[in-house]
Formats: C-alpha cells, structure tokens, sequence
C-alpha cells in the first residue's frame, strides 16, 4: 500500500 | 467496503451521536471525560486533514466531515456550554503521558516521512489509547451512566468490526496496514475489560458499578 495514495478507511 | 468495516463506522457513528444526544438531552456531561473527548478531536483533526488533498468517495468525505464536526460539537458542549456540569475533578488523568510518547512514535514509525503521514501515522496511535481518561475516571468515580456504558460499547465495537474488516481485506484485497492493525488491536484489548463488564452487568439491567 503506497502511502501517498491516502487512506481509504475512517 | 465490506460489511464488517460499513457496520464498524455505523457502530462509531452510533456512539458519536449517543454521547451527543445524552449531553443534550440531559443538559449535562457528568460522568464524561472532557480529555478524552479533547483527544477524540485532536484524532479526528489530524486524521482527516486528507480531506484538503484527496478525494475517495462522496462516503468516505461526508463521514469525515460529521465525525470532525461532533467532536467538535461534544468539546463545545462539555468546556463551555455546560461546563458546570463537568466533572474535571475526576477527570484527572495526564493526557501528556499520552500525547508525548505517541508523537514521538509517530515519527519513528510510520509509513512514510511526510508531514501529511506523520500526522496521520499519529491520530492512529492516540486514537488507540484516548479512551483511557475515561476509563480512568469511571474506574475513579466506581461508576457510569447506563448511556455512558452504551456510547463505550459501540466506540470499542467499532473497532474490534475494524479488526474483522482487515482480516477480511487482508484474504480478499492483499490489503496489510501494519500501523492500523497493531494500533486497532492494542484499542480493543483496552476495551476487553469493560465489554466484559459491560454483558456481565448493562445488559442484564444493572448499573454498570466498580467494587469499592
């Protein structure tokens, strides 16, 4: 999981 | 999105809107830990900056945006709207002991050295231990409201469906955050103690109270 991508959870 | 995760922000919700409505309607926050709401806040904040730089889905910003505007809602609530029903005596646990060895972990350990990630990387680790000054304070006072009991359980039911959601995504999606896992589980051992209680005792019908 690339971390620049961001995060898709809450 | 899986079930397990949709469940897990409906619980988070759930307890979010519970405290609300109880301070609301109760006109006051006896009982609530101040700090950890301030915590909650602080988590939500430095979470959710994402919200300047990335869109992910319509779902994903409007949640974000309800969970920053309610903690924000309970902070005004508790400090200036009925402060004086606040508790501070017993609200005495030193956020410092948790604020300061988590920020600094969060620039040891993290996915990436970025400012956006650190923070990030740090909301997670508060996040896992912000509900102590809570329970510090009801294992202080030897008590809690029945409501506050509820608004506890789903808080650590939402993120013991999380675990769930990972495992899932793990098998299904070769999704592994090392980070979240580890913080999530750690989060939900702290509950472990009060869900115990909790079906021992609430949901029989008796007020959830500490031996002396």
């Amino acid at each position: 999981q690339e971390a620049t991508e961001g995060h898709d959870e809450l | 999105m899986n079930i397990f995760r949709l469940t897990g922000d409906l619980s988070h919700l759930a307890a979010i809107i519970i405290l609300l409505l109880k301070i609301w309607k109760t006109r006051s926050c006896a009982g609530i830990s101040g700090k950890s709401q301030l915590l909650f806040a602080l988590v939500f904040t430095t979470r959710y900056l994402d919200l300047f730089t990335s869109f992910i889905s319509l779902y994903n910003t409007s949640m974000k945006l309800i969970y920053v505007a309610c903690s924000y809602a309970t902070v005004y609530l508790i400090y200036m709207k009925f402060k004086a029903t606040y508790d501070g005596n017993h609200d005495t646990f030193r956020v410092e002991f948790l604020v300061v060895p988590v920020g600094g972990l969060s620039f040891l350990v993290n996915h990436d050295f970025s400012p956006l990630e650190i923070l990030w990387t740090f909301s997670i680790y508060l996040e896992s231990v912000a509900i102590l000054p809570q329970l510090f304070m009801i294992s202080k006072t030897g008590e809690a409201e029945t409501i506050t009991t509820h608004y506890l359980f789903f808080l650590g039911l939402y993120r013991a469906l999380y675990l769930i959601n990972w495992i899932w995504r793990y098998y299904f999606e070769g999704f592994f955050d090392l980070i979240a896992v580890v913080a999530g589980v750690v989060q939900t051992i702290l509950y472990c103690d009060f869900f115990y209680l909790y079906v021992t005792k609430v949901l029989k019908g008796k007020k959830l109270s500490l031996p002396a």
